[in-house]
């Protein structure tokens, strides 16, 4: 059955409508100055950790970087029982963010926060 | 936009406002009077160097640590001025720091020079003496021609493991120069501010875990 998977890949992308709802990045910018936190949050002014959502397509592209269990978990979904579901749109990297604030006592912190925006999606 | 002050949750989302939201003015023990002046415009100096605008760090320019906090000095005493002579007692408190994070260095920033209307100041620091540690003059680690330097106290604050409580230093400028016929408008220093160079060791965000470790039965 894997054959015919391969073969009507393109008519499932086309069916799923392009590109977007692949599981992907989305911004989602959140402003500091909304939250009327800006004046002791000195820098950055914008945090945009974005997100991952979209469908895992049946077939893992490589570029996904999926380990080898969302595979097979895709083809149990597929193939066996759709009660298991589809591997799940998740981050994939992370980069850290720089904050710099004003403490209660005065002074000012630099601080590196890790892993605080999402730079890429895999499906697991 | 998708939040709005006035839609906010009670207990925000995202981990980085959650763990903000700790810190945030109206917690409590906050202090009235944020920073502001030359300590904030060094900071936001060194931001600019290590962060870009989004808050990425940048690539190569690493500050070697992940946390660097700026410590503002407390004066005491009276009149600092007399005659030529400036000098000032500091202390910088250092109670409070969170256990996760370890020094990896310290500095004091200062101005060892200001232009006056007529001459100049020149300014050092000394280390008060304090227990068996005798006070000394400290030499900058750099001799800028001009702008901040620095000297390292890193030697005064680590000692083994006892935790140092405060840094006590003073001050010290003489008006150098022609002395003028009239008399100079009495001049306020900068005040030196203490960096800490602290490695974060839980520079994440989720509280340490509340419960304590439970074994597998």
């Amino acid at each position: 059955d894997t054959g015919t998977l391969a073969h009507d890949l393109p008519n499932y992308l086309r069916e799923q409508g392009g590109e977007k709802s692949d599981c992907s990045l989305r911004p989602f910018p959140v402003s500091f100055a909304q939250l009327g936190w800006d004046h002791w949050i000195i820098a950055p002014h914008r945090y945009n950790p974005r997100y991952c959502k979209g469908a895992c397509p049946h077939l893992l592209r490589y570029d996904y970087h999926a380990p080898n269990h969302a595979v097979v978990q895709s083809f149990v979904h597929q193939l066996v029982d759709a009660n298991v579901p589809r591997p799940s749109c998740v981050p994939y990297r992370y980069s850290p963010i720089s904050v710099l604030m004003i403490e209660r006592n005065g002074g000012i912190l630099y601080k590196e926060y890790e892993n605080m925006i999402a730079e890429s999606c895999t499906c697991r | 936009s998708p939040l709005h002050p006035g839609s906010l949750p009670a207990v925000p989302t995202l981990p980085l406002l959650q763990a903000l939201q700790t810190r945030a003015p109206g917690s409590p023990g906050w202090r009235v009077g944020p920073s502001s002046g030359q300590p904030l415009r060094y900071m936001l100096n060194l931001y600019r160097r290590a962060a870009d605008r989004e808050g990425r760090p940048r690539r190569g320019r690493s500050l070697g640590t992940n946390t660097i906090r700026l410590v503002q000095a407390s004066s005491h005493g009276g009149q600092p001025w007399a005659g030529r002579w400036y000098m000032q007692p500091l202390t910088y408190l250092l109670e409070g720091q969170p256990e996760a994070e370890h020094l990896l260095r310290a500095t004091v920033v200062y101005l060892p020079s200001l232009p006056l209307a007529r001459g100049r100041l020149l300014c050092a620091l000394e280390l008060v003496a304090a227990g068996k540690t005798p006070g000394l003059l400290l030499s900058p680690t750099a001799r800028p021609r001009r702008g901040w330097a620095e000297v390292d106290v890193t030697p005064y604050l680590a000692l083994g493991n006892s935790s140092v409580r405060s840094l006590a230093l003073q001050h010290v400028c003489v008006r150098a120069g022609r002395a003028g016929g009239g008399h100079d408008a009495p001049v306020l220093p900068s005040r030196p501010f203490l960096l800490l160079y602290l490695n974060d060791t839980q520079a994440g965000l989720a509280p340490p875990a509340a419960e304590p470790h439970r074994h597998r039965r």
